[in-house]
């Protein structure tokens, strides 16, 4: 454990923090695309499962099963509880164009033939595009309300914490996860045309709106 | 044989 991945890490919690904190206080999920939720909950469960098999320790249990069940939660909330607020005509993005590239990957670069190791691969690839869904919305839609940039400023986060901590990793520990990491590179680089939106409007003080 | 990577990140 090192200062960037644990402040990742609270990065990553935060976010799902301010996304609950957004449906609730508003009572709405207008904004947050539930294919990309959906996505969250099976990364969470494929990768995860290795939480019957093997302990790291007890922040990594904690943490994998507050992110098992937070997403699950908000999966709840986005269907049942707030479900006349979600509106799936916005939110079309094809999920087969991600999971079936993503099965392909996973299938050609792993660390293992096992059940184990191919949905660790799986879960690390569907990660780095799960975010697209919800990126594709907010281009349709044009705007988000503050909140909303706020979560996927986190999340982002998360994502750009994640690289310095395999620098420092790979220099302290020789510890190199070439797969963890490929991955990682691009799904922090699909945030860089947000991130750039949100540093130049939202923390201006002004809405996030895309040019037309 | 075994992992060549521990998976130790969340």
């Amino acid at each position: 454990m090192n200062i960037f991945r644990f402040f990742g890490d609270l990065s990553h919690l935060a976010s799902i923090f301010i996304l609950i904190h957004k449906i609730t206080t508003t009572r709405s999920c207008r904004g947050i695309s539930f294919k990309t939720q959906a996505l969250y909950v099976t990364v969470f469960v494929t990768r995860y499962l290795d939480l019957f098999t093997s302990y790291v320790s007890l922040y990594n249990t904690v943490m994998k099963i507050f992110f098992i069940a937070s997403s699950c939660y908000i999966l709840y909330l986005m269907r049942v509880r707030y479900r006349p607020t979600n509106d799936p005509s916005i939110d079309t993005f094809r999920l087969e164009y991600l999971v079936g590239p993503c099965v392909v990957l996973a299938l050609i670069f792993n660390y293992g033939y096992n059940p184990t190791e191919l949905l660790w691969s799986f879960s690390i690839f569907l990660e780095s595009v799960a975010i697209l869904p919800q990126l594709f919305m907010l281009q349709r839609t044009g705007e988000a309300e503050t909140i909303t940039t706020h979560y996927l400023a986190a999340l982002g986060a998360y994502r750009a914490l994640y690289i310095p901590n395999w620098i420092y990793r790979y220099f302290s520990e020789g510890y190199v996860d070439p797969i963890s990491v490929t991955a990682g590179l691009v799904q922090t680089g699909l945030y860089l045309d947000f991130f750039y939106v949100y540093f130049t409007k939202v923390l201006q003080g002004q809405k996030f709106e895309l040019p037309a | 044989e075994g992992n060549p990577v521990h998976h130790d990140e969340l």
